[in-house]
Formats: C-alpha cells, sequence, structure tokens
C-alpha cells in the first residue's frame, strides 16, 4: 500500500535524475537508488517547488512534474551540464 | 539565489540573436526588444552591461531551435522543458541561450491571454540569469525559480525581485547609482537548499570478459524501481525509465547485489516485490531476498516457502500491473502469488495457453512503464497492451534490435535512435558513446 505504479515511479525517477535530484548512473559504478534515496529526492524536490515534503510521488508531485520549466537542473553539481560543452 | 559557480571576467558583454521563433507571431524586432530588455533587467541591478553585436562572436548567442540542437541538450516539443541556457565561462558555447520554437511564443506583460502560450520575455529573463552565472533558486519570488509561472508584466518596466538583484550584484557588484537614485532594498538571506554531493566514484578497474548483449537469450529480466536490468550469466544491463542503456557493456552482478552466491552461473528470474520492494532473486531452487543492493538475513529461502511445489524452478517472475499481483512461470504452467498474504491463491498452477501468443520456457517477463507487459524468449519478444492477456499482433519482434541497441546481425553495432519518451521499443539513446 501507498507504493507508486511502475508508471508513477519510472517518470519520478527519470524526472528527479533529469533535473539532478538524483545522481546520474555511472556506467563505472553499479549503484542502484534506495527507497530511502529516492524518498529524499522528491521530499528535496517537493521542498524546492513549495510543495508540502512527504517523500512520496503524490499526485500534487507529479503534477509539478508536468508544469512548464527551464530545462537546466535544478541541483547543480552532479555533472559538469551546461558548462563544459563546445559549441 | 544560488551561483552557478561560474562568472564572466569582464562587466560588459555582447549579445545577439543567431534565429527567431518561426512559428511565434512576434515580429523579429519585438524579439529583440523583448530580450534587450530582459538583459537590462540585469543591468539595471547589477555594474554588467550589454551591446547588441551581430555576429558569432557575441558572448551570449540566442537561438530558437527544436528537438536536437547540436548542443547535447535537445528539446521536447510543446510543453515541458522551455529553454535553457550554458553558465558563463572560457568554451564558445558558455552563455548561449536557447529557446524552444515548437513553443508558442508570446508577450502577454497583463496576462490576458493565459494559455495562449508562453511568455518570452519571462523565461528571457530567467535565462539570462543562467546566462550571467545564476543557478535555480527555490525562492517563490525569484524569477530563478526552475518553473514557469506567466508573464512578469511590461518588459520596459520590469525589476529583479531583491533576491536575484543581490544574487546578481555578489558576482558583478552593483551599478553606480545616478544622482538622487535611492538604492533597492536588500532581502533578508535564507538557508540554502542544496543536498550533498554524491559520494565519489572508485576508480575503473579492467572487467572480465562479458557477454554479448546482441545475442540476447537473457536468463532473467526485471523492472526494479522503474528501470529495467537485463541478467545474462553473471553479468547485467541496465535501462533508464526513458529507455537509454547506461553502458552497452554488462555490469557484473556480483559486484552489485552483494550477497548472491558466488558459485552461481545464471540467475533464473528477478522481480520488485510489490508489497514492501524488496528484490527477489530466484536461482535453482532456492531464493534470496535483497533491500536495495544488500540481501536479507536468512536467505536464500527454498521455494516451497513460497508456497509453490517442491522441485519447481521460477523461470520467470512478475507483477502485472493490472491487478498488482506476482506471477511466477516454469514452461507450461504459471502461479498467481498475493506478496502481502504471503501466499499463491488457490486454483494454481494453470496453463500458460491462457497468456495467448508466447511459447512455453520463457526467459523473464517485464511489466514496462508504458502500462504493457512484455514477455521475452531467446531472441524474441511480445507485447501485452494494458490488462490484455493475448499478445499484441505484430509481434514478436526482436530484443536485441528494439532493447539492445542492436542492429542487423546479432554482433552488429548499436544505432541509438533519438531518446526514448514514445514507450515504443526502438526508441531511446544510449548514454554511452561508443
Amino acid at each position: 500500500a501507498g507504493r507508486p505504479s511502475t508508471q508513477r515511479l519510472s517518470k519520478g525517477v527519470d524526472w528527479l535524475t533529469r533535473y539532478g535530484y538524483l545522481p546520474p548512473p555511472d556506467p563505472m559504478q553499479a549503484r542502484l537508488q534506495t527507497e530511502e534515496g529516492l524518498q529524499d529526492a522528491v521530499r528535496m524536490m517537493q521542498k524546492f517547488a513549495g510543495l508540502q515534503e512527504t517523500g512520496i510521488l503524490d499526485d500534487r508531485t507529479l503534477a509539478m512534474m508536468d508544469q512548464p520549466r527551464c530545462s537546466l537542473p535544478d541541483i547543480i553539481g552532479t555533472s559538469e551540464l551546461m558548462r563544459r560543452r563546445k559549441r | 539565489y544560488a551561483h552557478s559557480g561560474s562568472v564572466w571576467p569582464v562587466k560588459e558583454l555582447t549579445w545577439t540573436v543567431r534565429s527567431y521563433p518561426q512559428a511565434s507571431g512576434l515580429p523579429r524586432d519585438q524579439v529583440r526588444t523583448l530580450l534587450f530588455y530582459a538583459l537590462q533587467a540585469w543591468g539595471n541591478a547589477s555594474a554588467l552591461t550589454f551591446r547588441e553585436a551581430p555576429g558569432a562572436d557575441a558572448d551570449i548567442l540566442v537561438e530558437f531551435s527544436r528537438s536536437f540542437h547540436e548542443d547535447g541538450y535537445p528539446f521536447d516539443g510543446p510543453g515541458s522543458t522551455l529553454a535553457h541556457a550554458f553558465f558563463p565561462g572560457e568554451y564558445p558555447i558558455s552563455g548561449d541561450t536557447h529557446f524552444d520554437d515548437e513553443e508558442t511564443w508570446i508577450y502577454d506583460p497583463q496576462a490576458t491571454q493565459q494559455g495562449a502560450g508562453t511568455d518570452l520575455f519571462a523565461v528571457a529573463v530567467h535565462e539570462f540569469g543562467h546566462a550571467l552565472g545564476l543557478a535555480h533558486s527555490s525562492t517563490k519570488e525569484s524569477i530563478m525559480m526552475p518553473y514557469y509561472q506567466g508573464p512578469v508584466g511590461p518588459a520596459h518596466l520590469y525589476q529583479l525581485p531583491p533576491d536575484d538583484a543581490l544574487g546578481i550584484q555578489t558576482l558583478y557588484g552593483r551599478r553606480q547609482l545616478r544622482p538622487g537614485e535611492e538604492p533597492p532594498a536588500q532581502p533578508i538571506p535564507t538557508q540554502p537548499r542544496i543536498p550533498d554531493l554524491p559520494p565519489h566514484r572508485p576508480t575503473w578497474q579492467p572487467r572480465p570478459p562479458a557477454p554479448d548483449r546482441c545475442q540476447a537469450h537473457f536468463d532473467a529480466i526485471a523492472n526494479i524501481r522503474g528501470e529495467v536490468f537485463f541478467f545474462k550469466k553473471k553479468h547485467f544491463w541496465r535501462m533508464q525509465p526513458a529507455r537509454n542503456l547506461v553502458s552497452l557493456e554488462p555490469a557484473q552482478t556480483q559486484r552489485f547485489w552483494m550477497g548472491l552466491p558466488l558459485d552461481f552461473e545464471r540467475i533464473d528470474a528477478v522481480y520488485e516485490r510489490s508489497n514492501d520492494s524488496k528484490i527477489v532473486f530466484f536461482i535453482g531452487k532456492h531464493f534470496w531476498v535483497f533491500t536495495d543492493t544488500r540481501v536479507d538475513p536468512g536467505s536464500p529461502h527454498p521455494i516451497t516457502d513460497l508456497g509453490l511445489p517442491s522441485g519447481v524452478t521460477v523461470e520467470a517472475a512478475f507483477v502485472w500491473g493490472h491487478n498488482g499481483k506476482t506471477y511466477f512461470f516454469e514452461n507450461s504452467h504459471y502461479w498467481r502469488f498475493d506478496d502481502r498474504a504471503g501466499n499463491v491463491d488457490p486454483g494454481y498452477p494453470r496453463l500458460l495457453t491462457l497468456w495467448k501468443g508466447v511459447p512455453p520456457g520463457l526467459d523473464d517477463i517485464i511489466s514496462w512503464n508504458d502500462g504493457s507487459t512484455y514477455f521475452f524468449k531467446g531472441t524474441e519478444y511480445w507485447r501485452f497492451l494494458g490488462g490484455s492477456v493475448e499478445a499484441e499482433s505484430g509481434y514478436p519482434r526482436s530484443a536485441p534490435q528494439d532493447w539492445m541497441y542492436c542492429q542487423g546481425s546479432p554482433t552488429a553495432s548499436p544505432a541509438p535512435g533519438p531518446r526514448g519518451g514514445s514507450g515504443k521499443p526502438g526508441g531511446g539513446q544510449c548514454l554511452c558513446s561508443g
């Protein structure tokens, strides 16, 4: 009970990774997202977005993930995104 | 406010527009005017000055682009991501600002056309903030909030919120005040909301010989936390929710899942339990239960603990999204299992023929994030739409081609297609460059 569906989870993990709340997978290091890690990432995303911090991929959180937005990550430092690119 | 960590070494910056929106009703001159005022908003609050300088050498090149536009960060059509900009730096692309040309760009200072499009001025102010060295802010009043919040009023009157003004001033200093001009009010800084960085990555080590992903014949396939894991012998490949393979090279199963027996040759089936998110591995007559990547004390357990007959080997296991129940398969029979109750449902096993269109002896089955269920055997796979128990027409299809980025012969080179998102096989992009 309370566990998000596969679709919700996939969408959530994809979104959280894309915007820097979860580290991107590293081919040289095998690491699985822990349940706690996912919850922390969701909580951080909710805090950043001004939502209630539940750690749960609820409807309001998923709706916020559907909002139009800038494509830069919210949390920088997990990658060199938008920094080291050739024109 | 939050800084990106990079800053322009000069305070006079040049900008130019390389391309204009194609479908928008905004005239070119108005686009340039809006961009001018968007930059001016940052200039009004800091010591920065901006000069429009046509040519490719400008510090800030503005483009309206669609989909893949050769910077590695494709746009996604209408909605979702609207624009992005590159932080300051020494690279040619540093400072460049790109808008998704598939958005309907409008200028709607009074917010009278809600739903008619996206206000270019509001987005431009935000993106230029990145181009000048600011990162996203969690402050609701900040223009650097990552979410589009609608128009921000007339461009020529716009003033940055105090947080953003302070953010740019700490990078470039304050603008010289004119005689008699009042300095802007200073905001009270808030606690930064930034998580710890992930731990350092280990150094690379040589790998032992690995199986060929293009040969398929996977031993087990599982959807775990939204990612698909393809297991073969002692290795696995990992596919992200957007259908990207994390690497074309497989990882070693035992270096990831700590606690599997050292002498195992292959994994028969894997699934993530629906009641507690634990991950269950089947090897021979036993199963191992993992919390994340570590085995639970007490493992392994005999398969009979699940209520399955002795002698059964679970060849395939998956949770059917249609009813939340777990299904175990062996050759031409299957059992329905209730993870919450911890027992096999009455009336099982049943014949595999109830799942129309698939052969016996399946390698494994997954529920995917498009709501469909996929059955794998050998080099082929079948799709069952939604709650259907009949394979979709047009199947089986090639698993190596549609899932493993292999084309033609079983050992052909990968040819990644466009980034996924359609949920259809064949889409996606491999993270590995070669």
